[in-house]
């Protein structure tokens, strides 16, 4: 009852500028790096192989491009509606700063603060001969007795206060008694009155004004404050780590727990497994598993959904966080075969295709099936196979009879990206060689090349393009040279509902019993430098001459090995598989041994 | 002995599929 | 709910979750194998009969394998094979029951691959492997079921894991040649 309101509004603008700048100023430091970040994406972007995202647009059909604007759209509006958050409320805050500093109120309390640099008419950094020739300047000046006759009682009055006070900022600053009380209560004769109130105006407190303030406040931490947090606690606790509902997630497990080893892992189980998922049923709650089922069957056969396309898109957009969640369950029930069989259903769900022993060829454009299948008296199966043979002979195979088309399907079929093994080993950092209960990495040396390329083996690129930097920020953070190579870039997916740009999943497996060891390692950078290059296996007739390993790019993966080596000294077999997401056919799966030696 | 013999019992329908796959 | 019918001695769970409806499948084959059993003294031990018939009809197979009439060999021994499954009442010995098969099998495994019929090959050796048999001789015949099939990938990781089980046989070590030159050929 003793509190003393906010009558001269000296106190409020300032709570309301903190509340606003707290809340400004991380908004706005997000805003501008993501700005600037952003900027950054596209420029990597743009600086890899293009090609591929080009066409991509090129053959993406109406229904996925007008998807994909609304989705853009309803990102827009988020954004500018952030945007416009972050504009009115700096606009509040100069309006509050403006106020405050024509505020008669809050002016005349800062006059009451004490300044003897001010008072002494000196800057904060003067010397204490300065502050002694200042202070007998003034003094001189504002003494009682070296003022003039003619000077009104008033006038005489004020300079005698100023005297006084220009006595205590030369006492303040020089004074050790006087400089103690001055440092501590900001006044050199001690404590000064303080005062404590409300930061809130009277007419709020008092009457009638009161109880809707009291219903505001109750509503507020009764009813708005405890929707919200629930609200955002329920949605957490929905989700696991890896972005999928738990509901789903424990649908997984619980197929994975169950699993008969003698069922035969096809595309059909998975696609079986995610039209359970519980974000399509959140999604769309009119729609049942079923037809779940048959869109996603129609996406990777290539068939409109007729009404249901939007829904449909919808759904495989979701498939791939469901895709991944599945996988990284599967690896941990140690199963590979459903791990190899997720990867499979992403590729065939990004690129339409099925899988067959024919998908290389089917995921490429323009190509038609019958005649594929039907057609040609050799079984071709594979990219690498198909470029063995000239231009026009390709075309017969594939059934493509227009040229423009055949060379777009060249093209895209050259930018594919295949990986080449030149170099795989278990590494130790700092060691030569990997010693019992050490920490080791695989170590891959790998070559980006296209299908169109002539093959050569990996020891005709010489060792010293293979060595890795061997300083010591190498060796206190091995992964460290993988974030220098480039970032992916946009994948041919016509048919997918979003530019994606993929990655490989690497899985390990030991060879004793057969079973993943450990979750997979996403690989995201590489260079794919080497797929500009013109090294037609159908025209380079001398490897020997023709073949330069320099101008050639090495990429590096390296993948954290998740258990120290064992304890005993021998050969230990693990199998590496390393599968794109994206394309039928890059894949590598190699078996290496760690070799653990005194 | 039974699972044994569910797993024998399934040989006929793997070769099934695997012969559509491939 | 449960119910029992007395007089096919059965139980039946109406919409029943998978593993309850294979729970209760199995409590009445049991059921009906008890039922059945003449003896009712039984034991673990195999039974002399059965055992009795299956070499019969497995030794014809083999006899008809020396004298070279390789579809007849392997008609005897899928009768000896399908008798061993049929026969047999579920307590005998696991053990007596799982090697008499694995045995049966692998000759069945190579009369099927003698006479190119290596799909079925393929499915009995992957019964094999399921079933514990994780033999170099084993991953062999797999790797050479596959290449015949043209699945070269698959067959360079099941002869790359038979290499890594045994590092050091020349058998295994020539079909990994042999299929990494398919392979190349494979990928153009």
């Amino acid at each position: 009852q003793s509190y003393d309101y906010d009558e001269g509004s000296e106190t409020w603008p300032f709570f309301v500028l903190a509340v606003l700048c707290v809340v400004l100023v991380p908004l706005t430091a997000m805003q501008l790096w993501e700005l600037v970040s952003g900027g950054q994406k596209d420029q990597d972007l743009k600086d890899q192989l293009n090609v591929l995202g080009k066409m991509s647009e090129q053959y993406a059909s109406s229904e996925i491009l007008e998807f994909r604007a609304k989705n853009l759209a309803k990102k827009s509006k988020w954004l500018a509606k952030r945007n416009l958050f972050i504009i009115a409320g700096w606009t509040v805050v100069a309006y509050l700063v403006q106020y405050i500093g024509s505020n008669d109120a809050i002016q005349d309390a800062a006059t009451l603060l004490f300044d003897p640099y001010t008072l002494l008419d000196i800057s904060t950094s003067s010397t204490d001969r300065e502050i002694r020739s200042a202070y007998r300047k003034l003094s001189v000046k504002f003494h009682p007795d070296k003022l003039t006759k003619d000077l009104s009682p008033e006038q005489r009055s004020v300079a005698e206060e100023q005297f006084v006070l220009i006595t205590k900022a030369y006492k303040a600053l020089t004074d050790e008694v006087t400089r103690e009380n001055f440092l501590k209560y900001g006044h050199p004769d001690g404590p000064q009155a303080t005062s404590h109130g409300i930061a809130l105006p009277k007419f709020l407190v008092d009457s009638s004004a009161s109880t809707l303030m009291v219903l505001g406040y109750i509503a507020l931490l009764g009813v708005i404050l405890p929707y919200f947090v629930s609200r955002w606690w329920s949605k957490t606790q929905s989700m696991t780590k890896k972005g999928i509902h738990v509901k789903s997630a424990s649908y997984f497990s619980d197929r994975l727990f169950n699993f008969k080893p003698s069922q035969v892992v096809t595309l059909d189980l998975i696609v079986n497994w995610l039209s359970h998922a519980e974000e399509f049923k959140l999604m769309f709650p009119e729609l049942g598993q079923e037809t779940f089922e048959t869109l996603l069957h129609d996406q990777v056969n290539r068939k409109h959904s007729g009404t249901l396309e939007t829904a449909k898109l919808g759904l495989v957009a979701k498939s791939h966080v469901l895709l991944f969640g599945l996988l990284d369950i599967a690896t941990t029930f140690r199963n590979l075969e459903i791990s190899n069989m997720a990867i499979d259903t992403l590729k065939a769900i990004v690129q339409a295709t099925p899988v067959s022993p024919y998908s290389q060829l089917l995921q490429l454009p323009n190509v038609n099936a019958k005649s594929l299948l039907e057609g040609s008296v050799d079984d071709i199966r594979t990219l690498g196979k198909l470029f063995t043979y000239d231009d026009a002979k390709i075309g017969k195979i594939l059934g493509i009879d227009d040229n423009t088309k055949l060379q777009e399907t060249l093209t895209i079929a050259s930018a594919i990206p295949h990986l080449k093994l030149i170099r795989a080993e278990f590494k130790v950092p700092g060691e030569s060689v990997v010693t019992p209960q050490s920490t080791p990495h695989i170590s891959l040396k790998v070559l980006v090349r296209s299908a169109k390329h002539k093959f050569f083996g990996p020891n005709l690129i010489p060792d010293e393009m293979c060595q890795d930097e061997q300083d010591f920020d190498s060796l206190r953070d091995p992964f460290a040279s993988i974030l220098e190579q480039p970032r992916l870039p946009q994948t041919f997916a016509p048919h997918f509902p979003g530019k994606r740009s993929g990655c490989w999943c690497a899985l390990v497996v030991l060879q004793k019993d057969g079973k993943v060891i450990q979750t997979p390692m996403l690989i995201d950078r590489l260079s794919f430098a080497n797929l500009n290059k013109d090294f037609d296996k159908r025209t380079v007739k001398d490897l020997e001459k023709d073949f330069k390993p320099e101008d050639w790019v090495i990429g590096t993966i390296k993948i954290p090995f998740s258990q120290p080596a064992p304890a005993e000294k021998g050969d230990f077999f693990f199998r590496v598989i390393v599968k794109s997401t994206e394309y039928f056919g890059p894949d590598l799966d190699f078996t290496l041994a760690m070799a653990v030696r005194e | 002995n039974q699972a044994l013999k569910r797993r024998f019992q399934a040989i006929l329908l793997r070769k099934e599929v695997f012969s559509e796959q491939w | 709910t449960l119910q029992y019918d007395s007089n096919s001695k059965l139980l039946d769970v109406p919409d029943a979750s998978e593993d309850v409806e294979m729970n209760v499948k199995q409590i009445n084959k049991l059921t009906q194998d008890l039922v059945a059993e003449s003896n009712p003294n039984f034991t673990p031990q195999p039974r002399e009969d059965s055992t009795a018939m299956i070499k019969k009809l497995f030794e014809n197979g083999l006899k008809q394998l020396q004298q070279q009439k390789m579809a007849d060999a392997l008609k005897s021994v899928n009768l000896a094979v399908e008798m061993a499954q049929r026969k047999r009442a579920p307590w005998e010995a696991f053990a007596v029951q799982l090697q008499e098969l694995q045995f049966m099998m692998k000759n069945r495994v190579d009369l099927c691959l003698v006479q190119g019929k290596f799909m079925d090959a393929l499915q009995d050796l992957d019964f094999l492997q399921n079933t514990g048999l994780t033999t170099s001789d084993v991953f062999i015949r797999k790797t050479d079921a596959l290449m015949k099939l043209k699945q070269y990938d698959q067959a360079r990781a099941e002869v790359e894991r038979g290499l890594s089980l045994d590092p050091t046989n020349a058998k295994l070590r020539v079909l990994h040649m042999e299929n990494t030159r398919r392979l190349a050929e494979y990928n153009g």
